[in-house]
């Protein structure tokens, strides 16, 4: 099946998103 | 943007009072990396935590206890941290360690780990990456090399694999690295 990965640098980014 | 898994924070508090077992608890869960940030900027970070303390981030359904079904075969890689680098590295490499596991970054290997564990103790603090099949060598190998890659550790720095059995009853005080 598929598989949801995300980097880091995507997920440092949704850190900061509001 | 949902995880792959559902993950459950848990904590552990040292209370000599009572059973191990009861100092375990589970604090929430979460699957999307909003509800992941919303926890971690809400919580106490690891190098805040009084000595005797752990977070353990775990997939849904698995305890982070040696007797777990999903545990009970399995192994850690464990770093373990000179207490000077508590205020310099401990954050950042712990956080590192939850963006891996979150982020799904052992590929094919993913489901053979369990979660994460990182120990605050006035010797030495501990972060460790669990999987659920010490003997599954391809898997350990290739989560360890990645997971190194990612703390950013020099090549020269050695990390072990330790079984939990290994780990459970060892009679020094450091369980052998398979």
């Amino acid at each position: 099946g598929t598989r949801i990965i995300y980097e880091r640098k995507f997920l440092l980014e949704c850190k900061n998103s509001p | 943007h949902h995880l792959q898994n559902r993950w459950v924070l848990w904590f552990f508090k040292n209370d000599r009072g009572r059973a191990w077992r009861d100092n375990l608890q589970q604090i929430t869960k979460f699957d999307t990396v909003e509800d992941f940030w919303a926890l971690y900027s809400h919580i106490k970070l690891a190098s805040k935590l009084s000595a005797g303390c752990d977070y353990a981030l775990f997939k849904d359904g698995i305890e982070p206890t040696w007797e777990d079904a999903r545990n009970k075969r399995g192994g850690r890689w464990l770093i373990s941290l000179a207490k000077e680098r508590r205020h310099i590295d401990l954050d950042r490499l712990w956080l590192e360690t939850l963006l891996c596991l979150i982020g799904e970054s052992f590929e094919e290997f993913g489901q053979e780990v369990c979660g994460a564990v990182v120990n605050i103790r006035s010797k030495k603090d501990k972060i460790s990456v669990w999987t659920q099949e010490a003997e599954n060598q391809k898997a350990v190998l290739h989560i360890g090399r990645v997971y190194k890659e990612r703390l950013g550790l020099s090549t020269k720095t050695i990390i072990g694999y330790q079984t939990h059995a290994d780990t459970a009853t060892k009679s020094n005080t450091v369980a052998k690295s398979k």
